[in-house]
């Protein structure tokens, strides 16, 4: 998984 | 999304809520570190900014903005509609020993050298310690009232449903993101003394939780 993945988190 | 993070980020708008109402229904933020919350709403505002830039889903767009306005209105009351209640003199926290470091950091250490990539590792980083002006505070007066520690509490439950989630992604998903995952960490690890006292002492006692 990419780091952009981290981005749905909050 | 899973039980743990659906959790923690109850337990972030809880604790939000909880220090809002006090402050707002008390007309008073006695106790209350505006720095950190200061720091909050920087945080917020450069890890939001994918607001502008890309869509995931409502609830995390409702979340973000809901947060966002919740961080700036609790620094309203605090700087604006109720600052002759705050104790200047007890959050004397240097906050630029936390931002210089931080700022630096986020520009060494990062996924990707650009703009919005920079300011949130700025704002993963700066989370992690934005919390320590109100502990160094609690530290100074040697006290706190108990509706703050029960803000603390909920503050650092959700940053404990976070641990709790990484390790649920990475036996599921095989999701691991170091940056989030190490200051997740370090910025647990602040609120372990005070969970500490906050059983030891506002659960079995009442009022106002004491320093040894």
């Amino acid at each position: 998984l990419s780091p952009k993945d981290v981005k749905d988190e909050l | 999304m899973n039980i743990f993070r659906l959790l923690g980020d109850m337990c972030h708008l809880v604790a939000i809520i909880i220090l809002f109402l006090k402050i707002w229904r008390s007309k008073s933020c006695a106790g209350i570190s505006g720095k950190s919350q200061v720091l909050f709403a920087l945080v917020f505002t450069t890890r939001y900014l994918d607001l502008f830039t890309s869509f995931i889903s409502v609830y995390n767009t409702v979340m973000k903005v809901v947060f966002l306005v919740l961080a700036y209105a609790t620094v309203y009351l605090i700087y604006l509609r109720f600052r002759s209640t705050y104790n200047s003199e007890s959050d004397s926290f240097r906050v630029e020993f936390l931002l210089v470091p931080v700022a630096g950091l986020s520009f060494l250490e990062n996924y990707a050298f650009a703009p919005l990539e920079i300011l949130w590792t700025f704002s993963i980083y700066l989370e992690s310690v934005a919390i320590l002006p109100q502990l160094f505070m609690i530290t100074k007066t040697g006290e706190a009232e108990s509706i703050t520690t029960h803000y603390l509490f909920f503050l650092g439950l959700y940053r404990a449903l976070y641990l709790a989630n990484w390790v649920w992604r990475y036996h599921t998903e095989g999701f691991f993101d170091q940056i989030a995952v190490v200051s997740g960490v370090v910025q647990t690890i602040f609120y372990c003394d005070f969970f500490y006292l906050y059983f030891t002492k506002v659960l079995r006692g009442s009022g106002k939780m004491t320093l040894p």
